[in-house]
């Protein structure tokens, strides 16, 4: 996350880190007792659930919790290094127990609408700038949501960005989700404190670069793929 | 004749750090005193969860009660809690009540069904005698023309839960995070 902050603990209890040997590779969403939402880009190398670990928690030195994966279902039509369909479904090894620092963040119905100007949360362990530095602390950032007719201008993303995608960020740069984010979690507060899941970290050009925002999968275009997969 | 010297009253001279040191030993005999009844006063509380079921005859089930964000159901569930925090704020166990959490709606032949999880700190000594407490509160409101909730007779009396079971049930609403906007201080 770049130009964020550290977030105080259970602020985000659903974030989660996916890590390969100990090392953090995606962010993650927690969104029952047994499944977490990311994106499909995410397992471009390795595939195998066995050599996955999730951890729980806001320190990825010392988790909350860890659990290891069942199983990791790509969207069908997600091809590699394409942005397209950038969404998977991870089913853990075992159930979690919620507590104060461990939850699950709400899906949005497939018709919910945001607004641009909508201001969101985005948060993950990624870097702290374009190859940057990785904390160990869990940050946070507030952006607003970009109409795609202003994303998809020339000097923008020149049309790159779907009905599928979200852009979120600021075209002036800074405050932005980085590499590492990927997978995690675009949040919007909505009817008394009650957070919803709008994106998932997908792509972008660089981190924090001027008229390049991030780029979202969007929660409430997959809604029934995801309840057709995990029945949510 | 000599008169013998009378001897000087034995003057009871307590050397300065003989003063120091018994004053500190008392205070710190106070302070522990004081700590230790501070602890099994205050500390020495325990977290209790028991289980309720309430029977709702005003209220017919509706489908939009199990969807987990709809107005409906967000609504009697703050209703619900509402009323069960008046009845033990304005209890003996005022000090005791911590909060009540509605798990779930069932529909019932004749009205709604509403399971309840409460939350209680009782001090280890008297676990039992609050309990009972809470269950004759509960069961003395409930019967009052004045409140919309009965006791479900399928359980009548509180049933208690383990403690990482019911933190799970009460914190398995979806959603619930960093408070945004965040309050004014």
């Amino acid at each position: 996350i770049a130009d964020g902050k550290p977030a105080d603990k259970a602020s985000w209890p659903w974030q989660s880190s996916l890590q390969v040997d100990g090392i953090h590779l995606c962010g993650a969403s927690l969104i029952s007792s047994q499944w977490l939402l990311t994106s499909a880009h995410c397992f471009d190398t390795y595939k195998n659930p066995k050599l996955w670990t999730v951890s729980f928690g806001t320190t990825l030195s010392h988790p909350l919790m860890t659990r290891k994966i069942a199983s990791i279902i790509i969207h069908e039509n997600y091809a590699s290094h394409k942005h397209d369909d950038d969404i998977a479904v991870v089913k853990l090894s075992s159930p979690v127990l919620f507590s104060e620092n461990l939850r699950r963040v709400c899906l949005p119905d497939a018709t919910f609408q945001v607004s641009p100007k909508s201001k969101v949360f985005v948060t993950g362990w990624g870097a702290l700038k374009a190859n940057g530095p990785f904390p160990n602390s869990l940050q946070e950032v507030e952006i607003e949501i970009i109409s795609n007719d202003i994303c998809n201008q020339v000097n923008v993303y020149g049309g790159a960005v779907s009905s599928g995608m979200i852009c979120a960020g600021f075209l002036t740069g800074k405050l932005d989700a980085c590499e590492g984010d990927s997978g995690g979690p675009l949040v919007i507060s909505h009817d008394r404190n009650i957070w919803y899941l709008l994106g998932i970290v997908s792509w972008g050009i660089d981190c924090g670069k001027e008229n390049k925002p991030g780029i979202y999968t969007r929660v409430t275009h997959y809604r029934n793929w995801i309840k057709s997969k995990t029945n949510i | 004749m000599y008169q013998p010297g009378i001897l000087g009253r034995r003057k009871c001279s307590w050397k300065p750090w003989m003063v120091a040191l018994t004053t500190t030993a008392v205070l710190l005999a106070l302070a522990v005193i004081t700590g230790l009844l501070v602890y099994f006063l205050v500390f020495d509380q325990k977290s209790h969860y028991y289980q309720s079921s309430f029977w709702i005859p005003s209220i017919t089930y509706s489908p939009d009660l199990s969807i987990e964000q709809s107005r409906h159901r967000t609504n009697l569930k703050q209703k619900l809690i509402n009323e069960i925090d008046v009845i033990f704020q304005r209890s003996s166990l005022k000090y005791y009540y911590v909060k009540s959490h509605v798990v779930n709606f069932r529909p019932s032949n004749d009205g709604l069904k509403a399971d309840i999880l409460l939350k209680f700190q009782f001090p280890h000594n008297n676990v039992g005698t609050l309990k009972k407490q809470a269950d004759s509160i509960l069961n003395k409101k409930l019967q009052s023309t004045q409140s919309s909730l009965k006791r479900d007779i399928s359980l009548p009396y509180l049933r208690e839960i383990n403690a990482a079971q019911a933190e799970n049930i009460l914190n398995s609403d979806c959603g619930l995070g960093m408070e945004y906007p965040p309050t004014a201080r």
